[in-house]
């Protein structure tokens, strides 16, 4: 009886074993894969960080694009000004040849 | 007693008994 | 002696069930962490794909900025070749006035 009863648990044995060799080769795998993806989000974070210096640089580029679109407004509206102040001088230049 | 056959709870393969990880989705027996 | 051998075999039998049921654990554990560090790494490749964008929107800026500024420069020596021909003129007419 007992060395039946030892049979069976000598079996149940075998088969512990294997589960638990199983269970240790997938704890490594696991930790594989948990240092693979631990590398890829310190990867990521490493990019994420210039995301805050790109935004600043876009918002540097559009003030100064604004501004220099102000002044070259402003340079236009000049150049329109002084376009004209010497059209009607040399219109009166002309008047004042003729007189 | 004897393992028996388990349900992922994440794919619901039935996986045989004396596995500790499912078959399919990889994910462990005791695994929620 | 069957009886001891089965006695023996089931102390070892307990000691693996125990060693199973820690390394099943542990493997919940682990995935639980793989689980968040895929959740993880989902958010960071959904902020990556903004780079491209910033990346692309600081370059347009910037193109827009060095348009700007070449046509006030261009602006600026037309508004001074007026304001020189609008000195000559002005000295021309008061000579010719005071003819």
């Amino acid at each position: 009886e007992g060395e039946k009863r030892a049979q069976a648990l000598e079996w149940q044995l075998d088969e512990l074993s294997q589960q638990l060799q199983q269970a240790e080769e997938a704890l490594v795998a696991k930790q594989e894969l948990i240092d693979k993806l631990k590398e890829e989000a310190e990867r990521h974070r490493a990019v994420l960080e210039t995301i805050p210096v790109l935004k600043a640089q876009a918002d540097i580029y559009k003030a100064d694009f604004l501004a220099e679109r102000q002044a070259r407004e402003q340079l236009h509206g000049q150049r329109e000004d002084l376009q004209e102040q010497l059209v009607t001088l040399q219109r009166d230049y002309e008047v004042l040849k003729a007189d | 007693p004897a393992p028996s056959a388990w349900a992922c709870r994440s794919c619901t393969l039935l996986n045989p008994p004396g596995t500790v990880l499912c078959a399919v989705c990889e994910r462990p027996r005791l695994a929620g």
